[in-house]
């Protein structure tokens, strides 16, 4: 463990946590898009099969068990819960164009042709394009809530600072992980342009609308 | 390195 996937995980965690917490607050799902939170659902479950089969600390069990349960949670906020504040009519991102891709990727580059190591990739490939549907609704309705910035934010910083995790742990442990590097570089260069709105604008206490 | 160890990363 190091200083950047600590403070990566944390980020991870606070963008859930905001996520939940607006959900909760303001009884709305409006303006979240029900697709990427649903995509994020399938990341962590064919990422997090080895739950029980491999212990690696408490703190990863841990933020396992957290990651799994807060995303189908999410998903049941946004699909039962909070149904009547869902704006499906926005959130009408083609996933089938990103999971159907993605799954034959995986199948085909991978470090080992094995069912959890095939799922793995297909999880980091996912995850790399997860928040289109997102980003794709922000830019239909126009405009962002300022919370919702702030979640989509702490969630781009997650994966940014994953990459310099994996630059510390290239120089200092020899790791190197070239799926997970080219699909964390990817997921960040979505959110830049986001990035860029987002320390212009929202930090300035104005309201992000995309396209900028 | 293929990185087929046990992943340690969430």
């Amino acid at each position: 463990m190091n200083i950047f996937r600590l403070v990566g995980d944390m980020s991870h965690l606070l963008a859930i946590i905001i996520l939940l917490m607006k959900m909760w607050k303001s009884r709305s799902v409006a303006g979240i898009s029900g697709k990427s939170q649903i995509l994020f659902a399938i990341v962590f479950t064919t990422r997090y099969l080895d739950l029980f089969t491999s212990f690696v600390s408490i703190y990863n069990t841990s933020m396992k068990v957290f990651f799994i349960g807060t995303s189908y949670v999410t998903v049941y906020f946004i699909y039962q819960h909070f149904k009547p504040t869902y704006d499906s009519n926005h959130d009408t991102f083609r996933v089938e164009f990103l999971i159907v891709p993605v799954g034959g990727l995986a199948f085909l580059v991978n470090h080992e042709f094995s069912l959890l190591e095939i799922l793995w990739t297909f999880s980091i490939y996912l995850e790399s394009v997860a928040i289109l549907p997102q980003l794709f609704m922000v830019s239909k309705t126009g405009e962002a809530e300022s919370i919702t910035s702030h979640y989509l934010f702490a969630l781009g910083s997650y994966r940014a600072l994953y990459l310099l995790n994996w630059i510390y742990r290239y120089y200092f442990e020899g790791f190197f992980d070239l799926i997970a590097v080219v699909a964390g570089c990817v997921q960040t260069i979505l959110y830049c342009d986001f990035f860029y709105l987002y320390i212009t604008k929202v930090l300035k206490g104005k309201k992000i609308s995309l396209p900028a | 390195s293929s990185s087929s160890e046990p992943k340690d990363e969430l």
